[in-house]
């Protein structure tokens, strides 16, 4: 059994690390802490044409989601980046050279889904550091499986810390959980150790 | 393409309907 | 020993409070509850030239974020006004005319700061109840200190309950932590007793 006072330290710590973005550990592809997107390479973005905004009652354009959103905190269903197939890229460029030492990918619970599952969800994917934006094989930092039974989101450790830093890295999703028509990426985040 | 070379133009982002940003002079003010 | 029926009760009120925008207090200077920044006076914002929004591969403008942020709840890493130099000034009107009573400054945990450290957090503040937007020298309310190795969150007392209420009050900011170009504010709220 625990005491009352050890109830509170337990609660006030769970929240503490809650409000540290979840992880308490900095994601270097935030985009407002300095992050970017520099490229999908080949994929697409899906256009579904169904956000339609107006003014005035004359319809002005139709909206979707940018690649920006993976790399941006808002996680409510929707505020994905989809895009076409199964197979996609990112490259992304940190705010700083890092050793990658983690990544997080995030999805909506199912719970949160309205078809109740979540087949766009990647489910394998890789990540390499490149050198350069235009650099067409990285160095592998690891290849992964998001897990669309576990937890929303999910923690990816390289195995060996690589030898050399990057400030660029490009995601490769390499499938999905099943959504014939598109992919969608919540959220994507890289952690690791600065340079000195 | 399943072998992961990239097959396209590199300036895709420059030609999509939404603001793009990049970062040019360093860090953000945190 | 407690139960598990009173851990729960401790969870959920923990929860609540937290989802109370953390204080469970009306703050009266949150900008989408009414509350607007008047003025910089003499501070200037950090003007860094680093985020560039283009639209189809044509630069339009360097981004960088307004005072408004200081009374907004979003806190990521970048999401700070930035002011040059470590003495900064912000008059902000607040939603009604209270008695100020407490005040509660926010910056960053150091776990998400990709340099490692808050230098860029204020130290020695001090806030003012002013009658109008340009009286020079208003009431003192307080003089406090962030403390960096404290909670992100951070709230500050009124030493008395002030005499006169105010609708308008200056967030003087006297020195940070170290950062020899700039000093970022995340957030600042007021908190106290309406008039009746």
């Amino acid at each position: 059994g625990i005491t009352e006072a050890q109830a509170h330290v337990i609660v006030n710590n769970a929240l503490k690390l809650y409000s540290q973005d979840k992880t308490g550990m900095v994601d270097f592809a935030l985009e407002s802490g300095g992050g970017s997107i520099l490229s999908t390479r080949c994929s697409e973005t899906y256009e579904t044409k169904t956000a339609l905004l107006s003014l005035f009652g004359v319809p002005l354009w139709y909206f979707s989601q940018s690649p920006r959103v993976v790399i941006q905190p808002d996680i409510y269903p929707g505020n994905c980046w989809a895009f076409k197939g199964s197979q996609g890229y990112l490259v992304v460029r940190l705010s700083m050279k890092i050793y990658p030492t983690t990544f997080t990918m995030e999805h909506i619970p199912k719970t949160l889904s309205p078809t109740g599952n979540i087949s766009s969800a990647p489910r394998d994917f890789a990540v390499y550091g490149l050198e350069t934006e235009y650099q067409e094989e990285g160095q592998p930092l690891g290849r992964f499986t998001y897990d669309q039974d576990g937890d929303s989101l999910q923690m990816f450790h390289t195995l060996e810390r690589p030898d050399r830093a990057f400030q660029i890295v490009e995601l490769r999703v390499l499938s999905n959980w099943g959504h014939p028509e598109y992919t969608c990426l919540y959220r994507f985040r890289v952690h690791g150790e600065p340079i000195q | 393409p399943l072998s992961g070379v990239p097959c396209c133009s590199h300036a895709r982002l420059a030609r999509t309907p939404y603001l793009v940003l990049s970062y040019v002079n360093g860090l953000p003010p945190i």
